[in-house]
Order: C-alpha cells, then sequence, then structure tokens
C-alpha cells in the first residue's frame, strides 16, 4: 500500500 | 495604484476555477511584471503557481507591488457575476483592504462594479528549484482530463509510467483494474492533438486521483497539457496560458509503505 507524501522538504521557504 | 484590464475576461473566470478548489485563500502578488499566486493546499499536498504577464492584458498599471488577499470562494461569487464575454478590470488602491473588479459588456451599455474586503494572509513563499525531469509528456489536456477521470473510477490512486514509447496511467481498486496507454505521437494534423515525450529515464510514479482530477479544471484554459516527472520530486503538471503566462500544480508522489 501507498501513504500520500507531502511538500514540505521540496520546497524552500524563502 | 493597481489597475489590470483583460478584454478577454473570460480568461480569468477560468483560471479562478481552475484554483479554487484546492485553495479557499491566496495571496494574488502584483507587481509590474504582472500577477503571480504561490500556495499550497492545506494539507500541505499539491502547489499552485501561477503567473500572469503584464504584457497580457490590454491595460495594466502597477505603481508599487501589492499583495492582495482575497477568500477565493467569495472572489469566485463576484466573478460569477461577470458574462464570459465581458472585459474584466481588476483595480486596488495602495495599501487598501479592499479590491473593486469592474465587468463592462462589450457595447460598454453595463458597467457593473463589485468591492471585496482583502484578507491579510500570512503568506509564505516558497523556492521552487530548478529540476531536470526524467520524463516530460505533452499531450492533449481534454486527454488526460479523460483518464484522470476514468480511473478515479476503479481507484483512489494513478500510477503514470512512461517510457520512450509511450506513457502509461493504471489504476486498481476493489473492482479490479485500469490501464490507459497512449503512444507517442507527433505526426498529427494538429499540434494540440500530439503526444510527445522527452525521456532521459522511464519513470513509474504514484500519485493521488483527487488531486489529478482539481488539476484538470484548468483544462479550458489549454489545448496541451504538461507533466515533468522524475522520482520521488513532486509531478509538475502545467498548463500555458498562450501570450500570458501559466498555471502549474506541484504534487507530492504517493510513497510506498
Amino acid at each position: 500500500s501507498t501513504t500520500q507524501g507531502r511538500l514540505d522538504g521540496f520546497f524552500k521557504v524563502l | 495604484m493597481f489597475e489590470a484590464r483583460l478584454v478577454q475576461g473570460a480568461l480569468l473566470k477560468k483560471v479562478l476555477e481552475s484554483i479554487k478548489d484546492l485553495l479557499n485563500e491566496a495571496t494574488w502578488e502584483c507587481a509590474a511584471t504582472g500577477i503571480s499566486l504561490q500556495a499550497m493546499d492545506s494539507s500541505h499536498v499539491s502547489l499552485v503557481a501561477l503567473n500572469l504577464r503584464s504584457d497580457g492584458f490590454d491595460k495594466y498599471r502597477c505603481d508599487r507591488n501589492v499583495s492582495l488577499g482575497m477568500n477565493l470562494t467569495n472572489m469566485a461569487k463576484i466573478m460569477k457575476c461577470a458574462s464570459n464575454d465581458d472585459v474584466i478590470t481588476i483595480k486596488a488602491q495602495d495599501d487598501a483592504d479592499t479590491v473593486t473588479f469592474v465587468f463592462e459588456t462589450p457595447n460598454q451599455e453595463k458597467i457593473s462594479d463589485y468591492e471585496m474586503k482583502l484578507m491579510n494572509l500570512d503568506t509564505e513563499h516558497l523556492g521552487i528549484p530548478d529540476t531536470d525531469y526524467s520524463c516530460i509528456v505533452k499531450m492533449p489536456s481534454v486527454e488526460f482530463q479523460r483518464i484522470c477521470r476514468d480511473l478515479s473510477q476503479i481507484g483512489d490512486s494513478v500510477v503514470i509510467s512512461c517510457t520512450k514509447e509511450g506513457v502509461k496511467f493504471s489504476a486498481a481498486g476493489d473492482l479490479g483494474t485500469g490501464n490507459v496507454k497512449l503512444a507517442q505521437n507527433a505526426n498529427v494534423d494538429k499540434e494540440e492533438e500530439a503526444v510527445v515525450i522527452e525521456m532521459q529515464e522511464p519513470v513509474s510514479l504514484t500519485f493521488a486521483c483527487r488531486y489529478l482530477n482539481s488539476f484538470t479544471k484548468a483544462t479550458p484554459l489549454a489545448p496541451q497539457v504538461q507533466l515533468s516527472m522524475s522520482s520521488d520530486v513532486p509531478l509538475v503538471v502545467e498548463y500555458k496560458l498562450e501570450d500570458m503566462g501559466y498555471v502549474r500544480y506541484y504534487l507530492a508522489p504517493k510513497i510506498e509503505d
């Protein structure tokens, strides 16, 4: 089965 | 003073329709170069990034940068008051706490204005790194919409697998499985009907149908959609607005347990 990943960590807060 | 006039007002209505499922509120950043918006959905699974270049508007004035925080549900209510052939103008004073939308019929016989309260949103701006994607698929946007709709009948997730030969969309659920394969097909009469694949290495990623279906609300904005994929990074679904900019969606993949 799979779990939904999140975007936090992929993008840097400017 | 900020003022942006768009003769093709329907475009703005469509842009709003393309984001309001994912975002309840967002800040429209207005600058001399154009209007941009970047926001994650409340669960931080997807991100919307859109850009409307100033030169795509019929009149554009932005004396200094303004951030217009809006409740998008309320903005959508107001946008519904504009007819598809209306000319739409967005206006705001510097440091204003309201924004004004003016709708004019093409013959100028009916002019409506709606003033909406702005919100002070705590928006954090995210830097989106440049990525070399393993696979970039360009395909008709209506085809992508159709596939997402069809496969969401079968399961909650879609596996997108891309090779040089083509792209395969697969779903599995209690009732069984479904697969849709599209072959690369650049030799078509109309450019917008082409399926083009640029592949560095094959990828196979799993995504939630619910988000993909929300992204396809942008279908009326562009005849083609571009899917950019690499292992373990967010999918990018891009709709290019002719002579105007883009609406892009980022979606975190599902992870194998």
